[in-house]
């Protein structure tokens, strides 16, 4: 759904900017 | 190391893990605001789409993909395939495309080979002791990955090996 799509994008984001 | 340790920690893959640091190198938080919202116009846009276009140098064009994929309703892969249209691979080590086999013996005969080659790779990236322990100049974060290459190459090998034996 949408807000699982933004909700895996805002994720991978914060995953991402952790490094 | 700390990628390897975060994808451990977070229990994903050391690929999703690069894929997200890209991310956040390419994308500003701003930017990541105005994805969320293509999600919501488009209905269609997901994090797959995004690692497709990560190869796209110029801001712009970037967004024009993302725009187009949610105009048209791509798939992640769609959206792969119109980059490749667009930025054709260079090919790296020369080469170009392997030419495949006709029949599907012919192709699991060539996955046979390949499975085997990398094996053959791996097997000179080790040192020659009892363990079989990786070269010490590899970094630790390639090391844990290629064991985890080597234990898949040689399950794909072994598949492949069986199939032969059982042409139906």
């Amino acid at each position: 759904s949408v807000a699982e799509n933004i909700k895996k994008i805002r994720e991978m984001y914060e995953l991402g900017r952790g490094l | 190391a700390q990628a390897a340790t975060l994808a451990t920690e977070k229990n994903v893959g050391h690929g999703t893990v690069y894929r997200a640091k890209q991310f956040a190198r390419m994308f500003s938080k701003k930017d990541v605001d105005r994805l969320c919202k293509l999600c919501r116009d488009g209905n269609s846009l997901s994090w797959c789409h995004l690692p497709m276009i990560f190869k796209v140098k110029p801001e712009q064009e970037r967004w024009n993909l993302l725009n187009l994929a949610v105009e048209h309703g791509w798939s992640a892969r769609e959206l792969a395939r119109e980059v490749d249209k667009r930025y054709p691979n260079k090919r790296k080590y020369g080469g170009g495309k392997p030419k495949m086999a006709a029949d599907a013996a012919g192709l699991v005969k060539q996955i046979s080979r390949t499975s085997e080659s990398w094996l053959r790779f791996d097997d000179q990236l080790r040192l020659e002791d009892d363990e079989g322990a990786y070269r010490g100049e590899l970094p630790i974060a390639l090391r844990d990955a290629l064991r985890a290459a080597y234990t898949a190459m040689q399950d794909l090998n072994e598949a492949a090996e069986s199939v032969q034996l059982q042409p139906t």
